[in-house]
């Protein structure tokens, strides 16, 4: 009912475009990795690890298609795609709603080399290189790749040294036409190309960064490597006219981080062994 | 007050950088997990509380004498959905779904809960029949290390409406036909 729709490459499994708020842009999503960077943790080999984000070279795609599964009905239509075996996610759009949520999946994460786990959004959105973060999920500050507002950047590092804290929202714009990815949870992020948006979600480190804690960034559940379970909100609109629900982009987006934030509390209870105008 | 305080003091531990950002030890980890449960744990007791009292006062205006065995209504969460875990619904055939609405303001919310059934009715406050979808839970969902379940799909019916902070309840009963979706496309890619 609110025209939101995706499509599906049926050779790749992926995400190919999108569709929302009267706006349709070509748009990919995948998973990849950055091998985390090992070393003596002298001044210039410092290793990835609890405190430190040091790749080790770009990032590697885990898998280039996925295997689906497509579930259609009368209140959600949902992709259930199987990257790897420690990879998988299920993007969905539920009826009346304007937003597309990326239900992702990760881990027991294969170590060795230790891995930096990424989802990357991909757009034709010239993007200047300028992107927006959220300042613990209030303004959005500008970002501009390679720079820093204050003083002229001797870039030491390509990829982390373009990082920032995403507390709930990242954005890109292109003219009148805005992209916000809103996260559940901090995670960094960044925009290393025009039009792309990328997110870190789960890491595993072989080796302790010496900045403290003693211990390499391995985390485990039951035995195991932790497997996380997350989600993202896409909303692709207009960023100064409004949206056919009367609201900008940034509003539509305010009232999404506000209803994830504050979301409805789900109790259950015994029937007591009453039909249901009894109970009622 | 003193149930809000176990709640209280693991958040005032977990203002130390480490539990912010996570580059405390291991273990140290996982005892912040141990502190945050107890402390939802005692506050589960509030909620539950005061609902019941939210209800209970709903309740007394209507014409109905509300009756109920335990002093208070029993609302059971469910902390483990996000591995499409939960004891409760998988294991009763009806049971009563109360969504309480935080915000300030009217929202719908689409409740989603792992059941083991192949079909259910649910029957808002009006007393109509909502439309329900089953959804089989991801496969790599169903192999997560640590979850105990028997739920394979999932019941979606969309909670419309919830009056601000307020609450709609909602009575589920599993039934003898079988919705559970089929893929449209399955490949292998």
């Amino acid at each position: 009912k609110t025209d939101t729709e995706f499509e599906i490459d049926q050779k790749t499994g992926l995400l190919s475009r999108v569709h929302m708020n009267g706006r349709d842009i070509p748009l990919t999503q995948s998973f990849l990795y950055y091998e985390g960077f090992v070393g003596n943790n002298s001044v210039d080999t410092r290793s990835s690890g609890a405190y430190i984000f040091r790749p080790n070279g770009t990032a590697k795609s885990v898998s280039p298609s996925a295997n689906i599964s497509i579930f259609k009905g009368a209140l959600v239509n949902e992709v259930h795609q199987v990257f790897d075996d420690w990879v998988s996610q299920i993007v969905r759009v539920y009826n009346e709603e304007r937003y597309i949520e990326f239900d992702w999946l990760v881990g027991p994460i294969p170590i060795v080399p230790g891995k930096e786990v990424i989802t990357s959004y991909t757009t034709p959105m010239k993007t200047n290189k300028l992107f927006y973060t959220d300042s613990n999920g209030r303004e959005m500050l500008r970002r501009e790749r390679n720079a820093r507002p204050t003083w002229d950047l001797d870039v030491q590092e390509p990829i982390a040294g373009n990082y920032y804290p995403v507390t709930s929202k990242i954005v890109l714009t292109d003219g009148d036409i805005e992209l916000a990815v809103l996260t559940d949870r901090a995670q960094g992020g960044t925009s290393l190309k025009d039009g792309e948006v990328e997110l870190m979600l789960h890491r595993a480190c072989l080796h302790d960064d010496a900045f403290g804690v003693g211990e390499a960034l391995l985390e485990e559940a039951f035995g195991r490597g932790l497997v996380a379970r997350g989600s993202h909100y896409l909303i692709l609109g207009n960023k100064n006219s409004s949206n056919p629900d009367g609201k900008t982009a940034a509003a539509q987006e305010r009232d999404l981080a506000q209803q994830k934030l504050l979301s409805a509390w789900t109790f259950l209870s015994e029937t007591e062994g009453l039909t249901f105008e009894q109970y009622k | 007050r003193v149930d809000l305080n176990v709640m209280r003091e693991a958040m005032g531990v977990m203002q130390h950088h480490d539990a912010v950002s996570g580059t405390e030890k291991e273990h140290v980890a996982h005892d912040y997990a141990r502190l945050l449960t107890r402390g939802f744990d005692e506050c589960h007791i509030i909620t539950n509380a005061a609902l019941s009292q939210i209800v209970q006062k709903g309740a007394t205006k209507s014409e109905h004498n509300f009756h109920y065995e335990s002093d208070t209504m029993q609302f059971n969460s469910c902390p483990l959905l996000n591995v499409s875990q939960c004891s409760f619904t998988e294991s009763r055939n009806a049971f009563v779904v109360t969504v309480y609405n935080p915000l300030s303001r009217p929202v719908s919310k689409f409740v989603r809960l792992p059941v083991t059934g192949t079909s259910y009715s649910v029957r808002g406050p009006d007393g109509k029949r909502l439309q329900t979808q089953l959804i089989p839970v991801a496969p790599s969902i169903l192999k997560i290390p640590g979850r105990q379940s028997n739920a394979t799909v999932e019941l979606i019916f969309r909670a419309k409406d919830l009056p601000p902070l307020g609450f709609n309840s909602y009575y589920v009963e599993k039934t003898k036909k079988n919705i559970v979706s089929e893929p449209e496309i399955s490949r292998d890619t």
